[in-house]
Order: structure tokens, then C-alpha cells, then sequence
């Protein structure tokens, strides 16, 4: 029987839900302080647990989401007891939501806190960061399992500043025999090299991940994210590992870490608990020098939601449908994370060094879980099926990410297209010979060259109606098969 | 077959995109020579 257990200090601490607890309507055990942030799935709130007074954060899910994956959530949660994990306190069924109940983290996430300081971190404070994350991984892989969505938006600060592993979505667990996955998860520009080329992955791809994260902490962003993913993700496998834009800016032992986090090839690559032996992490000031960053960040939190709330009142009656996105503080259906609790952009740097906003990079960095096998099956099977061919002509699945997002940017990618040229119009020259560019104009050539992009981007979508057409069939056939087999 | 046909038609807008980006650049100095 689960117990609320408390600790033999003077701070009662809620450690699980007891029976009693979650037999209970969650409004009685709890007391819904104030909304948090609001993702793909669902929206995040502090509470206080009426008993203990503690703290905590209850996610709200929507029944009708994709369950499987937020019983996987919970179920990597719940097997984890680490410091520097997000613990798992119990669930409840409510209405129509899910409420998952879960540790608070007052320091928010590390991408939150660049964003509202807008200011990339330093040094010392990174390498604070990456050794309590590393100790996260290190831990996590010793349980088997994979993170897979490594990144600044997925590393959560306490109050005290100490970082934990967040946002178990898309997490894996490698059972004996399935030393390998080949599912294509995480977000891309973060994704290790192996994981985008399927061809089989373990837990070093978290730490290649951790890699491109400690970059994003230091430039605020990650490599490649001002290159369409879709480029972006033939370059990651096809080029040497990314580096720091200005090494020159950095210590030897921060610029070696990323470098054998950044290594191509996984076999080779150091593990979490190697990791934490390197200089740049051995030795670290403690989480205490992340305390001024969290104030900070607070600070310019409420400092913009006053703004913002002054700006909006006005004309508030007039605006309400687009207040949501004005407010600032929580972003509506673009936001991919659900505990970063993100807001409207994320931001690049600047010349001086400072941060500026990039709208359109929101909607490219969400993660991207496709080609998800069946855990059940796989499990029951006790094998990986790495090599099978495929039932279908091979299609780079990553596409229905892409178009995942290119569906949400909605009226305004449709506005651009009405305003570029037509496909027939400017089609692209298949024999290599560019002469006849010499023709034209200075300004025709950077008309071609802007309409590029959305070109590109149409003759890729035609392809891929072309073969989802040729797909279909077999897809149907294998779906009717199953269901004689179900009656069978 | 997929992949195959992407992997192509990336190739060549990559290719046209720096034969443009060229082209730009060439007309550039060109003017700047000029003037």
C-alpha cells in the first residue's frame, strides 16, 4: 500500500501519493495555485498538496491524447528515484483530463531562462548545469533507459538550482535484447547522427545531444538552427560534428567536452559516467551560482507579464481571441514541450551578444517522434527487428514531422505560397548547367533565389503524396490482415 | 526509393542554390569593380 512518506526533517516532504490521496477528487488533496505553461498536449499548474504543504506540478492531459505515450511518461517517471530525474508522484483521472502530479522545479527550464534573461549562459554555469544532467543520464542509462529529447527546454531547474531530467514523452526503455532502437525520435537539431540514419541507437546518443544542448547554453541555439531541418538533417550525418561558432571565446576544456560529446561515430563516444570525470565538469561550483539566474529570470518574468497585461487590458475586449499569443507567457498550440513551458520564440544571438527573438525557429525545434514500433510487440517478441524490410517503399520518416508543422504555421505558410511562384512556373534545372543564370537580373536571381525555399518544399510535398498514394494499398492490406487475424 | 529521390532533389536545389548565390555575388563585385 503507497503511504504518504515523510522525511525525519523539519520540511515534511510528499515522497508518493498514498492510497487515501488519490482515491480522492484531486481538488480536495490539492490546492491549483496557478497555470504554468501550456504544450502540444496538455497544460501544466503548480498546486500545493494540502498535507504536506509541498509544492508540486500537475500536468492536465486531455483523455483523447495519445495515451501510450504518457503512460510511458509516467511509467519511466515512476521507476526512477534520482535526484536528478523529475519525480512521479501519482495520477488521477478527472473529467475528461488525465492530471498527472509531479515534482516542482522553480527554476523552470534552462531554455526558459535564456529566453527571459536573454542572455546565453557562461561558462561556470554551464558546466554546473551539464554535471547535474550528466549524473541525470548516468543514472537514467544504468536503468536502461534512453532520454532521447535531450535539450535545454528538457533540463529543469529546482528552486535551489539543481537540473533535472525532464519530459519523458519519448523516452526508451533497452530491455537485454533489444540492445539497439531504431526509432527516429528527439528534436532535430539535437538528433544524434545514428538516430537520424535509423540505423540503431543507445544511450550515447543522449550524450551527443547533451553536446549540441551545451552549445545551445553557450550561443542560444543549437547548431544548424537557422537551416531548414529538413537540410538540417541530411547535414548532421553528412558533416564532421558542429562546433562552437567562436572557439576562440571559450576554455580548452569546455571546447574538448563538446568535442567528445560530438563524436560521430557512438562506439567511441564517452558515456555519461566517463563524462563526468572530464575537467570541465569534475570540479564545478555547485548549484548555488545558478541561483541569481533563476531570480533573474523570475524577475523578467513578472516584469513582462505586468507589461504585457498593461498592454493587453485596453483592448482586451476587442482582442480576447488573440490575447493568448500577445500575453506572452504561454504558448498555445506551436509549444512541443510540455514542462518547458515555453513561450513564443526562441531566440538566436545577436551581434553584441545578446539574445534576439526568431519566430519562425518555434515552430522547427519541436520534437519529432515518428516511426514508433510497438513496445508491446517488442517486448513480447524479445527482439529488435532492426533490419526487416520494410512493408512500404522506404520513406524518410521524418517527413510527417515536417508536415506536423507545416500544417500548424497554417494560414500564414498558405499566404506565402500564394505569393510565391507557382512550381510550373519556376521549375529547377536538372542538368547542372547554370549558364543561362548569367541572363538574368540581379533581381531575378534573388527572386529565384527567395522562392527557393517553398519550391523545394512542394516538390518534396508531391513526392511524398506520390508515394503515400503507392503506400496506401499495402498499408490497407496489412490493416485487414491484422483485423482477420484479430477474429481468428 | 524514397529516400533515394529526396536525398536527389535536395542535391539539386543545394547545387541551384549556390549557382545562384554565386551568380549574385559575381554581379556584386562586378558593380563594385565598376564603380
Amino acid at each position: 500500500m503507497e503511504t504518504v512518506q515523510l522525511r525525519n526533517h523539519p520540511r515534511r516532504q510528499l515522497k508518493k501519493l498514498s492510497e487515501e490521496n488519490l482515491n480522492r477528487q484531486p481538488e480536495e488533496v490539492f490546492d491549483v495555485l496557478e497555470k504554468l505553461g501550456e504544450g502540444s498536449y496538455g497544460s501544466v499548474f503548480k498546486a500545493s498538496h494540502k498535507e504536506t504543504s509541498q509544492i508540486v506540478a500537475i500536468k492536465q492531459i486531455p483523455v483523447e491524447s495519445d495515451l501510450q505515450e504518457i503512460i510511458k511518461e509516467i511509467s519511466i517517471m515512476q521507476q526512477c528515484d534520482s535526484l536528478h530525474v523529475v519525480k512521479y508522484y501519482g495520477s488521477y483521472f478527472k473529467n475528461s483530463d488525465l492530471w498527472i502530479v509531479m515534482e516542482y522545479c522553480g527554476g523552470g527550464s534552462v531554455s526558459d531562462i535564456i529566453r527571459l534573461r536573454k542572455q546565453t549562459l557562461k561558462e561556470e554555469e554551464i558546466a554546473t548545469i551539464l554535471q547535474s544532467t550528466l549524473k541525470g543520464l548516468e543514472y537514467l542509462h544504468f536503468m536502461r533507459k534512453i532520454h532521447r529529447d535531450i535539450k535545454a527546454g528538457n533540463i529543469l531547474l529546482s528552486s535551489e538550482g539543481v537540473a533535472k531530467l525532464a519530459d519523458f514523452g519519448v523516452a526508451g526503455q533497452l530491455t537485454d535484447t533489444m540492445a539497439k532502437r531504431n526509432t527516429v525520435i528527439g528534436t532535430p537539431f539535437w538528433m544524434a547522427p545514428e538516430v537520424i540514419q535509423e540505423i540503431g541507437y543507445n544511450c550515447v546518443a543522449d550524450l551527443w545531444s547533451l553536446g549540441i544542448t551545451a552549445i545551445e547554453m553557450a550561443e542560444g541555439k543549437p547548431p544548424y538552427a537557422d537551416i531548414h531541418p529538413m537540410r538540417a538533417i541530411f547535414m548532421i550525418p553528412s558533416n564532421p560534428p558542429p562546433t562552437l561558432r567562436k572557439p576562440e571565446l571559450w576554455s580548452k576544456h569546455f571546447i574538448d567536452f563538446i568535442n567528445q560529446c560530438l563524436v560521430k561515430n557512438p562506439e567511441q563516444r564517452a558515456s555519461a559516467t566517463e563524462l563526468l570525470q572530464h575537467p570541465f565538469v569534475k570540479t564545478t561550483k555547485g548549484a548555488s551560482i545558478l541561483k541569481h539566474l533563476i531570480n533573474e529570470a523570475m524577475e523578467a518574468k513578472i516584469k513582462r507579464s505586468e507589461l504585457q497585461q498593461r498592454e493587453v487590458e485596453p483592448e482586451e475586449e476587442e482582442n480576447a481571441d488573440e490575447d493568448d499569443v500577445d500575453a506572452g507567457t504561454m504558448l498555445q498550440p506551436r509549444s512541443t514541450d510540455m514542462n518547458t513551458m515555453q513561450e513564443f520564440s526562441t531566440m538566436s544571438e545577436g551581434a553584441d551578444g545578446t539574445m534576439v527573438e526568431n519566430e519562425h525557429l518555434e515552430a522547427q525545434l519541436g520534437t519529432m517522434l515518428i516511426n514508433e514500433e510497438d513496445e508491446d510487440e517488442d517486448a513480447e517478441s524479445g527482439t529488435m527487428k532492426q533490419s526487416d524490410p520494410p512493408a512500404q517503399p522506404a520513406r524518410p520518416s521524418f517527413l510527417e514531422y515536417f508536415e506536423k508543422n507545416e500544417n500548424q504555421l497554417g494560414a500564414s505558410d498558405n499566404k506565402t505560397s500564394e505569393n510565391s511562384p507557382s512550381s510550373s512556373e519556376f521549375k529547377i534545372p536538372l542538368s547542372g548547367d547554370y549558364s543561362f543564370l548569367k541572363d538574368w537580373s540581379v533581381g531575378e536571381l534573388q527572386m529565384r533565389l527567395t522562392s527557393l525555399e517553398p519550391l523545394m518544399e512542394s516538390e518534396i510535398e508531391e513526392i511524398h503524396l506520390k508515394y503515400q498514394a503507392k503506400r496506401q494499398p499495402i498499408l490497407d492490406a496489412i490493416e485487414s490482415k491484422k483485423r482477420r487475424q484479430q477474429n481468428v | 526509393l524514397f529516400m533515394k529521390e529526396l536525398e536527389r532533389i535536395v542535391k539539386l536545389y543545394e547545387a541551384y542554390r549556390q549557382a545562384l548565390i554565386t551568380e549574385v555575388e559575381t554581379r556584386k563585385q562586378r558593380q563594385q569593380w565598376y564603380a
